[in-house]
């Protein structure tokens, strides 16, 4: 394991974790897209099948299971616990607009025609586009939070620090996987708007507008 | 298939 791909993990939690302490603590989830997290809860669950099928080391047992029951409780808050504070208004984005052709592109285009591995593409492609959900909501609203911003910030910059790792892998290596590279790419470039205005708007400011 | 390489990411 390179340090980009560490660095990228760490922040992949550091995210999960700052959205799960921000909706305890403020006793609120307002601002928060319930379906962004009920895709990457879909995301984790139909990736880390294989946490049923083989081990591959402690470190990637415990973060998988970390991930999951983050995602998890992270819904169960947002729709159970914290139901009454939730922008179910605002939060509007049709998610079957992503599952479906989704779904479909990992019937056509994986690497092996097999159960687990065509659930391991679905969460390779879905989690690429699963934060729509989220930026739509706030480019609706026209603000988000500081703390919320920080989140997405830590989750774009995890897929990032993937892509670098995976460069790095590449060179010396020689290895790369299609799948997940372009769907990295296009993941990051989903946030590439978001982190120019995090940069350049967000110090300093308790909330971030985004023009829409 | 994708390789287990792959597989140990997150």
């Amino acid at each position: 394991m390179n340090i980009f791909r560490l660095t990228g993990d760490l922040s992949h939690l550091a995210a999960i974790i700052i959205l799960l302490l921000k909706i305890w603590k403020t006793r609120s989830c307002a601002g928060i897209s319930g379906k962004s997290q009920i895709l990457f809860a879909l995301v984790f669950t139909s990736r880390y099948l294989d946490l049923l099928t083989s081990f591959i080391s402690l470190y990637n047992t415990t973060m998988k299971v970390i991930y999951i029951g983050c995602a998890y409780a992270t819904v169960y808050l947002i729709y159970a616990k914290f139901k009454a504070t939730y922008d179910g208004n605002h939060d509007t984005f049709r998610v079957e607009f992503l599952v479906v052709p989704v779904g479909g592109l990992a019937f056509l285009v994986n690497h092996d025609f097999s159960p687990l591995e065509i659930l391991w593409t679905f969460s390779i492609y879905l989690e690429s586009v699963a934060i729509l959900p989220q930026l739509f909501m706030i480019s609706k609203t026209g603000e988000a939070e500081t703390i919320t911003t920080h989140y997405l910030f830590f989750l774009g910059l995890y897929r990032a620090l993937y892509l670098i790792n995976w460069i790095w892998r590449f060179y010396f290596e020689g290895f790369f996987d299609m799948i997940a590279i372009v769907a990295g790419v296009v993941q990051t470039i989903l946030y590439c708007d978001f982190f120019y205005l995090y940069v350049t708007k967000g110090e300093g400011r308790s909330q971030l507008s985004i023009p829409t | 298939e994708a390789t287990d390489s792959i597989k140990d990411e997150l």
